[in-house]
């Protein structure tokens, strides 16, 4: 369901989680989820959709269930790249949707939140162009000593050093981000990998085979798995892309993690003053 | 992660939220007519012995007495409810923050079978409405890494600091006098009792006693004076539990 | 550690706490959480 409020013309949507009682409780990514978002809501981030309560209800003998009221937005990014005209979105507006994602992006990571499952699905833009971080299922607070757990992100949007499975951090956030990038001017997904192997394949045919003293040390994939390549000129991929749009995007989708630019940096690049 | 550590925001906002997830109140006598004290140390003391069995994430245990605290100052409990009590807690912490949870059945097992797991899920969704699902607290962990990255101690001096300062930051979740401090003061505290508890070495004699607490103070924006009686408070506690393990 | 609760009273006070949260809800919201229906019209105009 969703409702609108009569005073404030806002609207809300549900979203219920039913539990089998003979199980560990609550899941894991209800638990989470809220107990993020609860934290984030105080600062009212434009950029982060807002939970607006939560219910719980008496067990029944079987089940229990925890509904999450949201502020209700129209749709996703995925549903609003399908309905752009040819020839695609005009670049201010792909400007104004980044800026937006990534604002949202840096006030995350500056309290210290790991979004883990950046995709069009999870980007919520309202009618009026505003666009809202969502689902939190697979968040979590980063904490330097904390076990991670291996397999995060949609297999299109995740970073090399997920799918080389060692240790990541925010910059997993800024990958996704450089796909969905990628993808406003595309209109379509950067990189469809069918497994994990096909999917760093489709990523060095990109961005080229990183050199052996770049390959992290503490993965089971070797570097010879994969054959030798050059990167490419990313407007190859993404024709539609400016030239300013091009070195961000590269920064982006820099495979050393360490390297990859942050979400503040980003803010500040000269794509958004093009 | 540099995009973390680094960035001085990142430390303003854990300043600016540690507020909200401190009790309300101190409850004994006032809230909690049945429960005292010594009883919340005993629980306190059982909690931390179930997650270095179960070796949990540092900060599951300072985490679960957060959500104790702060339950206990909303809730009149009964006394023989407060082991379930520190069991949900545990429960709680440790989906929010360990790789794998701890299960219902083995925390039951660590009670002794005193409770069963249908009172275990029934009390978690108790404890999170009662406190509105605000499970991300801070707890003084959040800024040792941040405290430290702001002292010049090398690499190998660091690790021993931080490992001590674990270990007071444990110490005092067990205590209750230690309730109502913010985060950031217990965590300032206990980097500061680890520092002085090493012999200084030769690279940084000068940065010890008052220079020391000027500079703890303010990287946390601590009072000075607070900041010592806190430390001089951890000491304290620190001498009685070895003394008290020592008798033992 | 403190004695046996008596189990009894443990499930009625979950049922207190519980029921008393999920009124709370109801009004706020006049939604049915328990039977995920709208209750009589309030503040807010439900639509499926």
């Amino acid at each position: 369901y969703k409702a609108r409020d009569r005073d404030s013309g806002q609207f809300v949507a549900l979203k219920s989680v039913r539990v089998q009682t003979n199980q560990d409780g609550l899941p894991l990514s209800t638990v989470r989820e809220v107990a993020l978002l609860k934290r984030l809501e105080q600062f009212d981030h434009p950029n982060i959709v807002r939970l607006m309560d939560v219910c719980a209800t008496l067990r029944t003998d079987q089940e229990t269930k925890v509904t999450l009221v949201f502020e209700h937005v129209d749709q996703d990014l995925r549903t609003y790249l399908e309905k752009v005209p040819a020839p695609g979105l005009p670049i201010q507006q792909i400007r104004d949707l980044m800026q937006q994602l990534l604002c949202g992006l840096t006030f995350l990571h500056s309290n210290r939140v790991l979004h883990r499952d950046l995709k069009p699905e999870n980007i919520l833009v309202t009618s009026r162009g505003q666009v809202k971080l969502a689902d939190f299922g697979l968040a979590r607070i980063y904490s330097c000593h904390m076990v991670l757990t291996p397999v995060v992100v949609t297999l299109w949007y995740r970073s090399p050093e997920v799918l080389l499975q060692t240790t990541y951090a925010t910059p997993v956030d800024i990958w996704s981000t450089g796909c969905i990038f990628a993808e406003m001017f595309r209109r379509k997904p950067l990189f469809c990998g069918e497994s994990e192997v096909d999917q760093l394949g489709k990523i060095f045919a990109v961005i080229g085979l990183p050199s052996e003293e770049e390959w992290p040390n503490d993965v089971t994939l070797s570097r010879q798995n994969f054959s030798p390549q050059n990167p490419q000129p990313i407007t190859d991929c993404v024709p539609e892309i400016s030239e300013k749009g091009a070195e961000l995007l590269l920064e982006m989708l820099t495979f050393d993690p360490l390297k990859r630019i942050s979400a503040l940096n980003a803010l500040d690049h000269p794509f958004f003053t093009e | 992660d540099p995009n973390i550590y680094c960035d001085e925001r990142v430390l303003q906002s854990l300043l600016t939220v540690e507020d909200r997830y401190v009790p309300q109140g101190p409850y004994f006598k006032r809230v909690q007519k049945d429960i005292q004290p010594f009883m919340r140390r005993m629980v306190a003391t059982w909690m931390l012995e179930v997650c270095e069995e179960e070796k949990c994430e540092e900060d599951i245990f300072p985490l679960a007495m957060n959500y104790l605290d702060r339950f206990l100052a909303a809730v009149p409990t009964r006394k023989c409810f407060l082991q379930l009590l520190g069991a949900v807690c545990l429960f709680l912490a440790s989906k929010l923050k360990a790789c794998q949870s701890l299960s219902a059945r083995k925390l039951c097992m660590y009670t002794d079978n005193s409770i069963t797991s249908q009172q275990l899920l029934e009390w978690e969704l108790v404890v999170l409405s009662k406190l509105k699902w605000n499970l991300a607290a801070i707890t003084p962990l959040d800024f040792i890494e941040h405290i430290l990255h702001k002292l010049p101690f090398p690499e190998d001096r660091q690790t021993l600091i931080r490992k001590h300062a674990q270990t007071f930051i444990a110490l005092c979740a067990t205590d209750h006098s230690f309730t109502m401090y913010p985060p950031s003061m217990i965590a300032t505290g206990c980097v500061g009792a680890a520092v002085c508890g090493l012999q200084p070495n030769q690279s940084n004699q000068n940065l010890w006693g008052d220079n020391l607490m000027e500079l703890l103070a303010k990287i946390t924006h601590t009072e000075v004076d607070c900041l010592k009686s806190c430390q001089e408070q951890i000491e304290q506690l620190l001498t009685s539990s070895l003394k008290e393990s020592q008798q033992q | 550690l403190f004695g046996s609760g008596d189990r009894e009273e443990l499930a009625r006070e979950v049922e207190d706490q519980m029921r008393d949260m999920e009124k709370a809800s109801k009004e706020k919201w006049n939604y049915d959480f328990a039977k995920n229906e709208p209750l009589a019209p309030g503040n807010y105009e439900w639509q499926e």
